[in-house]
């Protein structure tokens, strides 16, 4: 028997967002750290890494690991069904065929229970290696988000470069071409507005936007947005899944391939 | 141009 209920359910409706788009189908591996997926898209340029923690739940009982094997798109449209404000269920019998989500309304006086067919998925999992990053930027989700939209206008890459001054960012193509330089925040009264680089060595990397854009949607889930770069190796853009008191409930992770010159 | 390369490049199956 798998159970676990949230009760900040939005967050959830909210990590499905942030991988719909990006994945056709996925398996969520439950065990008793919690729910992991990890799935490519269908090109395997990009990776995404997300783990709900099972302490982030109210309620979480795993009797045994199990794989749950979901189209996304079925599951996000039945998630839409909850209220923002809902309590969600998920429960699934162990060699069960299928998912149960149940929505309590806050003051309970509405519930629903929708059952979605599970999926045999044959599912390889990639071994991502511990990382030491060169650099790693943090700075205001929607800051990236605008950023990432913005140069969509001029091309199809943008060129990151992390130096010790700060970061900036630019795409070229037949209209032009654009720069965004974001400096170090030098004092910030809010931490999710800041603008801050470890830096131990400077790196430039180009990468698809119209991947980093699928990442963007994750934004909902967090004010602050980390990318890791190291020269040679996938950009990892992280997202920690906070709940309305702060408190870290896990995160998405996205990795992707870098672009190289022929 | 760029040529992007794939994640498989980097991360080995498990």
């Amino acid at each position: 028997m798998f159970e676990a209920r949230l009760v900040e359910g939005s967050l959830l409706k909210k990590v499905m967002e942030s991988i719909k788009d990006l994945l056709n189908e996925a398996s969520w591996d439950c065990s008793g750290n919690g729910m992991c997926l990890q799935a490519m898209d269908s090109s395997h340029v990009a990776l995404v890494s997300l783990m709900l923690k099972s302490d982030g739940f109210e309620n979480y009982r795993c009797d045994r690991s199990i794989s749950l094997g979901i189209n996304l798109a079925s599951m996000s449209k039945i998630l839409k069904c909850a209220s923002n404000d809902d309590i969600i269920t998920i429960r699934a019998e162990d060699d069960a065929d299928a998912i149960t989500f149940m929505f309590e309304s806050p003051k309970q006086d509405r519930v629903s229970d929708y059952e979605m067919k599970l999926m045999n998925l044959d599912t390889e999992h990639l071994g991502i290696p511990d990382t030491e990053y060169a650099c790693v930027i943090k700075m205001p989700s929607g800051e990236f988000s605008r950023i990432c939209r913005d140069l969509s206008v001029l091309g199809d890459s943008v060129i990151i470069c992390c130096t010790k001054d700060g970061v900036r960012f630019s795409a070229k193509g037949d209209l032009g071409n654009g720069n965004i330089k974001l400096a170090q925040s030098a004092n910030v009264d809010k931490e999710e507005e800041a603008v801050v680089v470890d830096m131990r060595e400077a790196v430039t990397l180009t990468f698809s936007l119209r991947y980093l854009n699928f990442f963007t949607k994750a934004a909902p889930l967090s004010s602050q947005v980390s990318l890791s770069m190291s020269e040679d190796v996938p950009l990892m853009v992280e997202y920690k899944i906070n709940d309305k008191e702060g408190d870290s409930k896990g995160y998405v992770r996205y990795y992707l391939a870098p672009k190289i010159e022929d | 141009n760029n040529i992007q390369l794939k994640l498989s490049y980097f991360f080995g199956n498990t």
